[in-house]
């Protein structure tokens, strides 16, 4: 051993060019995946659970598991026998207009779930006629306003969340994070991007924004639709799609402000919404997240509650610019349908869910969903 | 479960509702 050590001749030979640049692009490959790592860890502390400890003992509930559990109970044939007696005391507790239904035979519902997701006798909900936007859902409304230069949305008096947490901001994927993306959720299609920016990058410098009474900020930095962002979206063939209102066509028209509205549905409402205006949907963004109950008393404790849960975020455009509207889960209700989206699956498990809480899976419609005002778009169903 | 509507509209833009306010679908919300 001590010969072969003291004696053998070391030779260098050059490393090859191929094994060289393997190299390095392996080691960049390792660079980008901790800086995404290290990206995801951020976002998940930005839109962590925040309040007194009862709302932090509340978060440690398996309330995914309790949900999909409380959607498959309610999935359960319930005997015909029982099926009046059951719904009228639903009705009775929540407060159901059984009046409304448009089949009032209560056998012919099998279940729970199908009692909840009823639908109504036509001409019941006039849609007003000169209204430029109507309510799209039956409920209670919890807040309204306009939403401040600094893009924050008002959750109750004094409390905010970030607009670009809430509508998510796309930016553009590289190449060691798409082919992920893509084979994460392939139920849905078109998966196109996961955002996965940190809070810093979220911050715009207030010089870009102009007074709140000439409002002219860019919307494309709201939504992060930045110039070269959009050849990274593809159809369900995978071919590229140009979005006409990724760019300029999303800056806030002068004379232009941005608004928002909330509106809580209670256990007895009805359970579909409806399209609001005459609008045209671009595109959709499924935010896995929590499942924590949105009650007027939640919205009232949890800091960034909308923010937290699952939603699924519509975006377009409607006659005076931009458009969204964004349904959002809880644990009773945790299942989101969108009647022009049948790929949507919502309150998966863990195990199903292939992104982390706080990012989202995008879907480009190509031709854009136009809606008319009052066209069903979908609803909310137990579990 | 919520719905939450952000929108582009003129400043001119008035809701109609109260906080607490009960709506049904169809409702005007808003007007200009």
């Amino acid at each position: 051993a001590k010969d072969i050590l003291v004696g053998t001749r070391i030779v260098w030979y050059p490393i090859p060019i191929s094994l060289g640049i393997a190299c390095l692009a392996f080691m960049h490959y390792l660079h980008i995946r901790r800086r995404e790592e290290k990206d995801k860890d951020h976002e998940a502390q930005v839109v962590a659970l925040e309040g007194p400890w009862h709302v932090h003992a509340y978060g440690y509930l398996p309330l995914r598991t309790i949900s999909r559990m409380w959607g498959w109970l309610n999935n359960l044939t319930v005997p015909l026998w029982l099926r009046e007696p059951l719904y009228k005391s639903y009705a009775t507790m929540f407060g159901c207009n059984l009046e409304e239904m448009e089949d009032p035979d209560l056998t012919h519902y099998p279940n729970l779930a199908a009692f909840f997701y009823r639908t109504l006798k036509p001409g019941v909900r006039p849609l007003d006629p000169k209204a430029p936007l109507v309510s799209p859902a039956d409920g209670t409304v919890l807040h309204f306003g306009l939403i401040t230069s600094q893009r924050k949305v008002e959750q109750i008096k004094g409390i905010t969340y970030s607009l670009d947490a809430l509508l998510g901001r796309q930016r553009k994927p590289d190449s060691s994070s798409n082919p992920t993306a893509l084979a994460a959720e392939p139920a849905e299609g078109e998966v196109l991007n996961v955002a996965r920016k940190t809070h810093s990058e979220l911050v715009v410098s207030e010089d870009e924004f102009a007074d709140i009474n000439s409002i002219n900020y860019s919307l494309d930095k709201i939504l992060g639709d930045e110039p070269g962002q959009h050849t990274t979206s593809k159809d369900g063939k995978g071919n590229p799609i140009e979005h006409p209102h990724a760019h300029a066509a999303h800056q806030l028209k002068p004379g232009n402000a941005l608004f928002f509205a909330v509106i809580y549905l209670a256990p007895g409402d009805y359970h579909r919404f409806h399209s609001p205006s005459e609008w045209s949907v671009e595109k959709r963004r499924h935010f896995s997240g929590e499942l924590y109950s949105v009650s007027p008393i939640a919205v009232n404790l949890i800091r960034n509650l909308f923010v937290l849960n699952e939603r699924v975020v519509l975006l377009g455009d409607w006659q005076h610019g931009f458009f969204s509207m964004i349904p959002v889960g809880a644990t009773n209700v945790g299942s989101i349908k969108i009647d022009f989206d049948p790929e949507l699956r919502t309150n998966l498990s863990k195990r199903q869910l292939n992104h982390p809480p706080g990012t989202y899976v995008e879907r480009e419609y190509q031709p854009p969903v136009r809606l008319h005002k009052g066209d069903q778009m979908g609803g909310f169903m137990l579990g | 479960s919520t719905v939450v509507l952000v929108f582009e509209a003129p400043t001119e833009f008035e809701f109609m509702l109260e906080a607490g306010q009960k709506v049904k679908v169809g409702q005007a919300i808003g007007k200009l």
